[in-house]
């Protein structure tokens, strides 16, 4: 009655909340935890004492060079045709302005295709993406490249649409990426409102201004680490199940959803499994990675140190897609695997989550999955997830306890059966 | 140590099934 036994547990018994709770404890006391910040650098300590306290075994930090980049105050304001004060926020790694700012003429473009077929309009102007929402893994190329396509053709800034897919005058932010010998021109995420409505003024021949001021500004590396706890196997120890989430967010909100709760979820989990006094064969090693949103640091350090043992990984998961109401596990492995992977997603019919869905993945274990080991990932009300990670709007409020209970009931019993049969997953 | 690895599955599925049903 194993996972009877979890689910009751997580759901309705003792543990009830327990998330949710210690959570909310955390990002009320810390605050958003951007990378190189000393928010960050102090919730890891609590929650290095947090798994000491909760008896895990194995304890332990594992050092890493991070980025180091502060926001600073940020505005933008329209000058013609109106005067509007717009909500932005600056890109991960930009660049600032003069502190006199930025003022020029603005070009808007629906995609990379119409700001190439218009090259020789951008000149000297604040270029504005205004992206058709296509699903975040295909918008998001807009905030990750935009600056850099706009800096090729001779802009000053560049202001993207929130990769976002539903807004309330709400910017995203993110990170994004300079390329070597393309000039660093500054960038920022404008609301879905603000990018609609300049591309309605703009198609009737109106001249939009802007003065953009953002002291943005990139620091040395810093010191960052990966949190580690583990219950340690009982017949093959040096065998791992990998459950995991990212401590680090983006310094807005409170970082509660993206990914508070996907770290606290994971967890959970391993807290549930020792509650019960289960102990499986393999080892459960909880990994609390840093600086997953400069693009996965922390995971891809933590990925070369351990990948020589990279035959003893039967299983690694990630919770970075929220942790609403399951729907089921995104998994990525042989058909073998996943024939095994629908057999214990059935213990979860009592909850009603019994789908396994393809494309298992995470920026934290894809350096694993892609290397073969099987990955899987919760998965949830997607465009629930992206309405919030990355704004203001990330925080508590966003999260359910009960859901949360229900995705930690889910990535306990995934990650204890798969620890415990007999044999590892296979490749 | 008798470590089972990727290279060495012993199990059919129908058994790793039934193994699997144990945890209901």
């Amino acid at each position: 009655d194993v996972a009877k036994a979890i689910v009751d547990l997580a759901v309705c018994g003792k543990a009830q909340n327990r998330s949710y709770e210690r959570l909310a404890l955390l990002v009320d006391t810390v605050g958003p935890r951007l990378t190189g910040s000393p928010n960050l650098e102090k919730a890891i300590q609590i929650m290095y004492q947090n798994l000491m306290d909760d008896g895990l075994k194995n304890v332990h930090l594992e050092p890493v060079k991070v980025p180091h980049w502060e926001r600073g105050q940020e505005s933008a304001v329209m000058l013609e045709p109106r005067n509007h004060s717009m909500a932005i926020l600056g890109l991960g790694s930009s660049v600032g302005t003069p502190p006199e700012g930025i003022t020029a003429e603005v070009l808007v473009v629906s995609s990379f295709d119409e700001l190439h077929r218009r090259a020789s309009e951008a000149r000297g102007k604040i270029v504005v993406y205004n992206q058709p929402y296509k699903g975040y893994g295909e918008s998001v190329q807009y905030r990750v490249q935009g600056a850099v396509e706009a800096a090729k053709v001779g802009a000053v800034a560049s202001l993207i649409k929130s990769v976002a897919s539903f807004s309330i005058y709400s910017p995203h932010t993110g990170i994004q990426y300079y390329q070597d010998g393309v000039p660093q021109i500054p960038t920022a995420c404008i609301t879905v409102e603000d990018a609609e409505m300049m591309a309605r003024m703009a198609s009737r021949g109106t001249k939009i201004v802007i003065q953009l001021k953002m002291e943005a500004k990139n620091y040395p590396d810093t010191e960052s680490f990966n949190t580690v706890a583990e219950i340690t196997g009982s017949k093959y120890p040096e065998q791992v199940v990998l459950v995991s989430g990212h401590l680090d967010s983006w310094d807005v909100g409170q970082g509660a959803l993206d990914d508070g709760s996907g770290a606290f979820v994971s967890w959970e989990a391993l807290s549930l499994i020792k509650d019960l006094g289960l102990r499986p064969k393999r080892t459960l090693r909880l990994v609390l990675w840093t600086a997953e949103e400069q693009g996965g640091i922390g995971s891809l350090q933590y990925y070369q140190q351990h990948k020589v043992n990279i035959s003893n990984f039967s299983l690694v998961m990630e919770s970075d897609l929220g942790n609403f109401m399951p729907t089921g596990l995104a998994f990525t492995g042989s058909d073998k695997a996943r024939a095994i992977m629908k057999e214990v997603m059935n213990l979860l019919q009592p909850i009603n989550t019994t789908q396994v869905f393809g494309d298992g993945e995470g920026v934290d274990i894809n350096y694993w999955i892609q290397a073969g080991v099987p990955g899987a990932s919760l998965l949830d009300d997607l465009k629930r997830y992206f309405s919030f990670h990355h704004s203001q709007g990330d925080t508590m409020t966003a999260l359910d306890p009960m859901q949360m209970n229900y995705s930690a009931a889910v990535w306990a019993v995934v990650s204890y059966v798969i620890a415990d049969l007999d044999e590892m997953l296979p490749r | 140590r008798a470590v089972c690895k990727d290279v060495c599955h012993l199990k059919t599925f129908e058994q790793i099934k039934e193994e699997i049903a144990g945890y209901q």
